[in-house]
């Protein structure tokens, strides 16, 4: 028993590797990962609510196929037209996926637009990095509405979500209404809208990705500033700050070269 | 070759012939057991650690991974398709072609997996990229 553990342990011992080794062990791997240097994140970014979804999907890919399977994490809140209108239908769309890319929001603006009082908020998505070969099949915006205490329980808001199509110094921005529904006050979670042929847009034509508009309004049509509504902006906690999620599926088979 | 007319066998000469067999024999057996002592085909374990490289700051998930490799000896892979007479008819037929290459089966992997990892990129987007193909799950001889 001795031989056999002592070789069953030895296969697992790694020991230390010499700076030689792990410069090799390091090239060889972002050889396999296909990344041309090792990227350098900055730190800031860790604790958003990106990488803390991103991480709950991983855990749930490494235990698919276990009996009780996974649950796509941070289920959308339900809307005033009922259940959540998760537009990623099933579980499947991650097993179809060979990547899942999170972005973070590049800018936001609160803006009230002069002379007509017009609350909204732009974000900024950056896809001018996904890697080669890689087309986008689901992709979708998510912002978190907290909890508003000083509001009536059956108050509801209608939210907007725009793609922006064109800019203008003089005037507001040439908007397409990507989609809209009417959402409790006293609702709290994470609202989700599907990008998806946005997404694509973005991606054929980077030139044209102006990023997104967020409007609310109440119930008789006045516009409302989203912060007081409880949608979680760049000032929120890092937690809960928007995001956006796209699913891909490999265009080319990557063959590994032979080492 | 056969030579005509020889009535009868030389016996130096069948005494030369089992010497050379004699010595067949022996390399054969040196052969065998130097096989023995160099490990057969079979997966070898390395585990890779992130950590070990440095990159936990960038690669969230997993801590490392096995990444294992193929190492050892082939014999020929006798099988219903390569018995005995098509390796020969095989290893007769690339001598023809290239004399000087002898074909040698090599010890690569048979069967391989998929592993996902998470990761940050420059711009501190989240990837979590699924590597087919990545882990080898069996090796044998090829």
């Amino acid at each position: 028993n001795f031989t056999l553990d002592n070789e069953v342990h030895s296969s697992f011992i790694h020991r230390r590797l010499k700076s030689q080794e792990r410069r090799e062990m390091q090239r060889e791997i972002l050889s396999i990962l296909g990344l041309p240097h090792r990227p350098r994140p900055h730190l800031h970014g860790k604790h958003n609510a990106a990488p803390m979804f991103m991480l709950d999907l991983y855990n749930a890919m490494s235990t698919e196929g276990k009996e009780d399977g996974y649950s796509y994490p941070y289920k959308p809140i339900f809307t005033t037209q009922g259940p959540p209108i998760a537009t990623l239908q099933d579980n499947n769309f991650l097993n179809d996926a060979d990547m899942v890319m999170s972005f973070v929001n590049l800018v936001e603006r609160d803006t009230e637009f002069l002379p007509v009082w017009r609350h909204h908020r732009e974000f900024r998505f950056d896809l001018s990095r996904i890697p080669e070969g890689e087309a986008v099949t689901t992709a979708e915006f998510r912002i978190y509405k907290g909890f508003i205490h000083e509001r009536f329980d059956n108050e509801t808001f209608r939210i907007s979500v725009y793609q922006v199509l064109e800019e203008h110094i003089d005037r507001e921005s040439d908007l397409f209404l990507l989609d809209s529904r009417v959402i409790w006050a006293a609702e709290d979670g994470w609202l989700v809208f599907d990008l998806t042929v946005t997404s694509n847009q973005w991606v054929l034509n980077p030139g044209h990705n102006l990023g997104l508009q967020l409007a609310l309004e109440s119930t008789d049509g006045v516009s409302v500033n989203p912060r007081l509504a409880g949608l979680i902006g760049r000032s929120g906690p890092q937690n809960k700050q928007p995001f956006m999620v796209a699913f891909f599926k490999a265009t080319e088979v990557h063959l590994r070269s032979i080492r | 070759s056969a030579t005509g007319g020889a009535k009868q066998r030389n016996p130096n000469r069948s005494k030369g012939a089992n010497k050379g067999q004699e010595a067949l024999r022996v390399a054969n057996i040196a052969e065998n057991s130097s096989a023995d002592q160099k490990q057969a085909c079979k997966k070898h374990e390395l585990y890779v650690s992130f950590r070990d490289l440095g990159w936990q700051d960038w690669i969230i998930a997993p801590e490392g991974y096995a990444a294992y490799y193929c190492e050892g000896e082939c014999a020929f892979p006798l099988n219903s398709y390569m018995n005995a007479t098509n390796h020969a008819i095989v290893q007769t037929l690339v001598h023809l072609i290239n004399p000087d290459t002898i074909p040698k089966p090599c010890c690569a992997p048979t069967q391989l997996h998929a592993i996902s990892v998470l990761y940050f990129d420059d711009s501190s987007n989240v990837i979590l990229k699924k590597y087919r193909n990545m882990v080898v799950r069996a090796c044998g001889c090829h």
